[in-house]
This record gives C-alpha cells, sequence and structure tokens, in this order.
C-alpha cells in the first residue's frame, strides 16, 4: 500500500 | 461562546511554529474539554493532532462546541505580534465570523487587540484508533531533532530499527552512509535526558527524514519525545507539553 493508503487505513480502523 | 485565557504567549507561538509547515488551514475544535486540531499534511502521509486542555487555560470557558476555520499562516502572522510573555485571551461568539485575540504584557501596561477572519473548512475527522505499539521510545527531543537533522544531510530517509540493544537511526545515500545508536539511559536527576525503550518486539522501518524533520519542530514546546513503532502502522512522534499534547503520525515507506 502507498502512504496514503496506510494512513487511511489506520485511521479508518478505529 | 468561547474564551481562553493562556499565560504564556509562548506556548502558541511555538505549538503554531510547529505545524504550520504541515497544514495550511485547519478547524481547531473548541469544546468544554480544551481546544484540537486534527489534520493530515498536505501530501495526506502524515497526520497531526494537537490537544490544549482546558485545565492550561486560565479561565477556560466553552459553552457549545465550535469549529473554528483557521489559516495556519495567518494566525502565525497575528503571534508574531505577540511577546513570548504576554498573556492572551482567545475569544469567539457561538458561529463566529471572527476569532478575537487579545496580548496583554505582563504587568499590563499594553493591551494589543487583534481580530482574525475565520474561514469556512470542511474537513475528515478521522478516528485515531488506540493502539498497543510494539516499541515505546522516550528520548531527549534535542538528541531526535539532531539525529534527523545530521541524517537529512545523507540520505532522504531513516530506517529505525528498535531492539532490545538500542535504537538505530540509519541512513545510506549517494555521498555514503551513517547511522547513530542509543542505548537506554537513566539520568534520574534530568529523566528529561534520559533515553528509554520498552519493546514488545523488534521493529524496524523506514520514514522519510522531510516530514521526521518538519516534525522537530515541536521541539522547544518539550524536553523529551516519544517515538511509537509497530509495524506496518504509521509511526507516532509526540511532544507532550503541560496541558496538552502535539502528535505527529507518519506512514512508513515500503521497502523495495
Amino acid at each position: 500500500p502507498t502512504g496514503q493508503a496506510q494512513m487511511t487505513n489506520f485511521f479508518a480502523a478505529s | 461562546m468561547l474564551e481562553a485565557r493562556l499565560a504564556q504567549a509562548a506556548v502558541l507561538k511555538k505549538t503554531l511554529d510547529a505545524i504550520k509547515e504541515l497544514v495550511t488551514d485547519a478547524n481547531f475544535d473548541c469544546s468544554d474539554g480544551g481546544i484540537s486540531l486534527q489534520a493530515m499534511d498536505n501530501s495526506h502521509v502524515a497526520l497531526v493532532s494537537l490537544l490544549l486542555r482546558a485545565d492550561g487555560f486560565e479561565p477556560y470557558r466553552c459553552d457549545r462546541n465550535l469549529a473554528l476555520g483557521i489559516n495556519l499562516n495567518s494566525l502565525s502572522k497575528v503571534l508574531r505580534s505577540a511577546q513570548n510573555e504576554d498573556i492572551i485571551t482567545l475569544k469567539a461568539a457561538d458561529d463566529p465570523d471572527n476569532l478575537s485575540l487579545t496580548f496583554e504584557s505582563q504587568n499590563q501596561d499594553r493591551i494589543s487587540e487583534y481580530e482574525m477572519k475565520l474561514m469556512d473548512i470542511d474537513q475528515e475527522h478521522l478516528g485515531i484508533p488506540e493502539t498497543a505499539y510494539a516499541a515505546v521510545i522516550t528520548m531527549p527531543a534535542a538528541e531526535f531533532q539532531r539525529i534527523c537533522r545530521d541524517l537529512s544531510g545523507i540520505s532522504e530517509s531513516v530506517t529505525i530499527d528498535a531492539s532490545k540493544d538500542g535504537v538505530k537511526f540509519a541512513s545510506a545515500g549517494d555521498i555514503g552512509n551513517g547511522s547513530v545508536t542509543l542505548k537506554q539511559t537513566h539520568n534520574p536527576e534530568e529523566p528529561a535526558l534520559s533515553t528509554s525503550i520498552e519493546l514488545s518486539e523488534s521493529v524496524t522501518l523506514t520514514f522519510s527524514l522531510k516530514y521526521l524533520v518538519n516534525f522537530t519542530k515541536a521541539t522547544p514546546l518539550a524536553g523529551a519525545v516519544t517515538l511509537q513503532m509497530s509495524n506496518d502502522v504509521p509511526l507516532l512522534v509526540e511532544y507532550k507539553m503541560e496541558g496538552g499534547y502535539l502528535r505527529y503520525y507518519l506512514a512508513p515507506k515500503i521497502q523495495d
């Protein structure tokens, strides 16, 4: 995953 | 309405200096708990999360939740007119068009009053998940700043390797390579000068130094910085200050 996708995945996980 | 009085303008000035290059416009969310800000940087690989707790202000009053849409560059310009030791009061009405800022000198012989226009910012509010990180490294903030600055002369990225032996920051570039390894230290007289490493498993991740160098603009806010890492999740860099915190999240670089 790109950096953007990593951020989105992480912060959407909550 | 909001009314928040801060004893030292320096706190707000330093906070703005630490985020204004990453974030252009952001909502300052005011509630009875305090003032918070959460914003992705323009390239969407870093996130800034700021909290100034109500108990850091004296007095603090916020009757209902307000989102103050602020251009950080404009706020920074206004704050340049405040001396570090000035007392700052922020005021906003319900449904405000303006933020009012008053700077009083310590002996109250000079009062400056500014009004700043607010903007409508439609900002997605991301949830920040509670995370148990595999590695938690606390070290002097000035040391972290120095390491990031030194290694940025070698390469655009740094690999941070946290193991039971210590934490190693390593960079390799066209001119050569370099690394700095910190061992755990304990300085009971100056806890902020100690380095501690709490580890549930070893972690090795690579990050863009451009962002880390930017995060270290928060160094004047705190004696110590905490880095929290787990594989495949963003790094958390936290500066704790009296009455709040400034946290930065950064996605790791993908290794080839």
